[in-house]
């Protein structure tokens, strides 16, 4: 319990010198303490269930984790090697985003199943937003969708679509109310991720946890807005793909410099 | 020529007063300047595969957090730095060394780190943690 430059009986004690201590192995309880203690500090003040050990492995291989891992060694790399373009296409904005922040969130797609909900034929996304710090400013969200041509139902589908983003709002006897919240071209013949600006829908999720109704997707050939497709006709990958395409959303946040803790 | 003995002159009486300071202050002493205790940067690994939370750690596996330990004797290394209030306080503690204790060996620049981990089951962060790093260390 002595700190830097603290006098004892006479002796000062100077950077753990402490001649007046004996030196002793901590317990087993004490070094979990102060495990919990670095945890708490690191703003993760619980460790990690046993029976989840080696789980790790095949989750690292899902679509959000490896995007994230990409970034952080993009961000390991030297100036030279992290001009290289990563599988996810990041852009200029993207890559903004991410020199500002002091946060970034990934959030895997859930089928979250509302049963009065006619789905149609878009596709409904729902993403577990409870966890998001609280004092942080959100620089930008993004969904992103993988669409692989080889999955494309036909020739055809492998043509120019638009997707559409919407925030479901209310569902009464069945019925859903949607607000406008991005829309994308997927051209024709190209295979890879794409983005949409869900900022908007984020906020609003945070702010009224309870308005979180998540997300509604619509496809639409790009010169016939009319004719609504399943996304997955189209090759877009659902959140029962392939891991590594599945659909996930980030967000971008800048530390207010304000730390909330867990009570030590 | 008159300048260059007057010169001379002043470079010996220099030479004596420092040998002299050097003589009669143990803490500009080089043998105790330089010795194991002397306030200097150390290593610390921290190993997050050794906490065994590897399973929820993506990355890095550990980092270099270094820290700094020693005791704050003056001249100090080159490359350490010291506030001014750390060398009066050495100063003071010359004087009164039961009253005054040494200034603190500790970090004088910090660098951050950023760690990936899962949230939860599904939800995956990559957090930017400002000061984990000890760059340099000196007294204060």
């Amino acid at each position: 319990g002595s700190g830097c430059s603290e006098r004892t009986s006479g002796l000062y004690v100077d950077n753990g010198y402490d001649q007046t201590v004996v030196h002793r192995v901590i317990t087993q309880r004490e070094k979990r303490e102060v495990e919990h203690e670095i945890l708490n500090l690191l703003g993760l003040p619980d460790r990690p269930p046993k029976h989840k050990a080696n789980s790790a492995g095949p989750q690292v291989k899902r679509s959000a984790p490896k995007f994230l891992l990409d970034i952080y060694r993009n961000g390991l790399a030297d100036e030279e090697s992290r001009e290289h373009q990563t599988e996810f296409g990041l852009s200029g904005q993207d890559l903004r985003a991410i020199d500002q922040s002091d946060v970034i969130m990934t959030f895997a797609a859930h089928n979250h199943h509302v049963p009065s909900v006619r789905h149609e034929r878009g596709k409904r996304l729902w993403f577990d937003v409870s966890e998001v710090p609280e004092n942080e400013h959100m620089i930008n969200a993004e969904l992103r969708l993988y669409r692989s041509l080889d999955q494309a139902k036909s020739a055809k589908n492998r043509g120019a679509f638009t997707l559409t983003a919407y925030r479901v709002l209310r569902l009464e006897d069945g019925e859903r109310e949607l607000q406008y919240i991005d829309a994308v071209n997927a051209t024709a013949g190209r295979e890879g991720w794409l983005s949409l600006n869900v900022s908007e829908a984020l906020q609003y999720w945070v702010a009224n946890p309870a308005g979180n109704r998540g997300l509604y997707l619509s496809v639409h050939p790009a010169d016939r807005q009319v004719h609504e497709m399943k996304p997955e006709d189209i090759g877009v990958v659902g959140f029962r793909g392939v891991a590594e395409r599945q659909p996930f959303m980030v967000a971008f946040f800048k530390s207010s410099g304000i730390r909330s803790r867990a009570a030590a | 020529a008159k300048s260059r003995q007057k010169r001379d002159a002043k470079r010996k009486k220099k030479a004596e007063i420092s040998s002299l300071d050097y003589r009669s202050n143990p803490y500009t002493d080089p043998q105790i300047q330089y010795n194991s205790r002397t306030c200097k940067i150390q290593t610390l690994y921290v190993s997050f595969r050794d906490l065994q939370w590897q399973d929820w750690i993506i990355a890095p596996d550990g980092y270099d957090a270094y820290y700094c330990s020693g005791e704050c004797n003056f001249p100090l290394n080159a490359h350490m730095n010291a506030t001014n209030h750390a060398i009066v306080q050495t100063l003071v503690h010359l004087v009164n060394p039961g009253k005054v204790p040494k200034p603190c060996c500790a970090p004088t620049k910090l660098s951050p780190i950023s760690v990936l981990y899962f949230l939860d089951e599904s939800n995956v962060i990559l957090k930017k943690y400002k000061n984990m790093v000890v760059k340099s260390c000196g007294c204060h």
